[in-house]
């Protein structure tokens, strides 16, 4: 089973 | 204010197409140094990133940055009443809250100049900080050969394995009913003729969502080459790069559990 990961947790606010 | 004149109406059309189905509402930054575009769909699963050089227009004012909310669907249906080889002109004031159109065409009876204007919205969108990576694989390859992988993938199943190793890219997609993978080696000849490249400081393996990738695979209109960068556990790079500027997506990898 694969999980889709989201932007938020490589990507910070800027 | 703006002032933005494009040469051909159909380098906006081919953006609009690119972006529209991942997000619906977008400021666009207007500055000195052209327009940019940045944007995360709802799932925040895929981030887009158009620029367009002022450099690429045939003449660009903005005097101050000015962010000019767009409703994607209510341009898209702006643009639609443009022809391709239409001279398109982009024009704003400092209060923004309009963006003019106007198509300029030379038939060969009459000059035909159409006017448009649609509202613009304010948009509280969060901008998201872009890390500079070093990615340990990039590929490039011709746009219509990526497009045609992904989309070929997608009739299989919801997801691309990417594997970049010395034998070349592998795209792998194992589906409930019928699996298949599909190989690029480095080929001597074909990179000489700078048909496509790989480069590799190690291995990588990611997964991800083919529904995204045949999404961005529609900017193949913009140029014939894509451009895949990855590393391991971080987002992959989908670079596509033309005369004005260039469209990028970035785009979460899936994970096992």
């Amino acid at each position: 089973m694969v999980r889709q990961q989201t932007l938020g947790k490589f990507f910070g606010k800027g | 204010m703006l002032e933005a004149k494009l040469s051909e109406a159909a380098l906006l059309k081919r953006l609009l197409d690119a972006v529209k189905e991942l997000v619906s509402d977008a400021n666009f930054e207007c500055n000195e140094e052209g327009i940019q575009l940045q944007a995360m769909d709802n799932s925040h699963v895929a981030l887009v990133s158009v620029k367009l050089y002022a450099s690429g227009f045939k003449r660009y004012r903005c005097d101050r940055p000015l962010p000019l909310g767009v409703n994607l669907g209510s341009l898209t249906k702006v643009l639609k009443c443009a022809k391709d080889d239409d001279i398109c002109t982009l024009k704003a004031g400092d209060d923004a809250d309009i963006l003019s159109l106007t198509y300029e065409a030379k038939s060969a009876y009459a000059d035909r100049i159409a006017e448009y204007e649609m509202k613009l919205m304010d948009i509280d969108a969060d901008q998201l900080g872009i890390p500079d990576t070093d990615y340990d694989a990039s590929v490039t390859m011709p746009s219509s050969e990526f497009l045609r992988i992904v989309r070929d993938l997608s009739l299989l199943g919801e997801s691309v394995r990417i594997e970049v190793s010395k034998e070349g890219i592998r795209f792998v997609s194992d589906g409930e009913a019928a699996n298949g993978n599909i190989l690029i080696k480095q080929n001597a000849e074909a990179s000489g003729k700078k048909k496509g490249s790989i480069e590799m400081n190690s291995a990588v393996t990611l997964t991800f969502s083919l529904k995204y990738l045949v999404n961005f695979s529609k900017s193949s209109s913009l140029s014939k080459k894509v451009q895949l960068m990855m590393s391991n556990d971080v987002p992959l790079l989908v670079s596509y790069a033309f005369n004005q500027g260039h469209i990028r997506y970035y785009l979460a990898p899936k994970i096992g559990d």
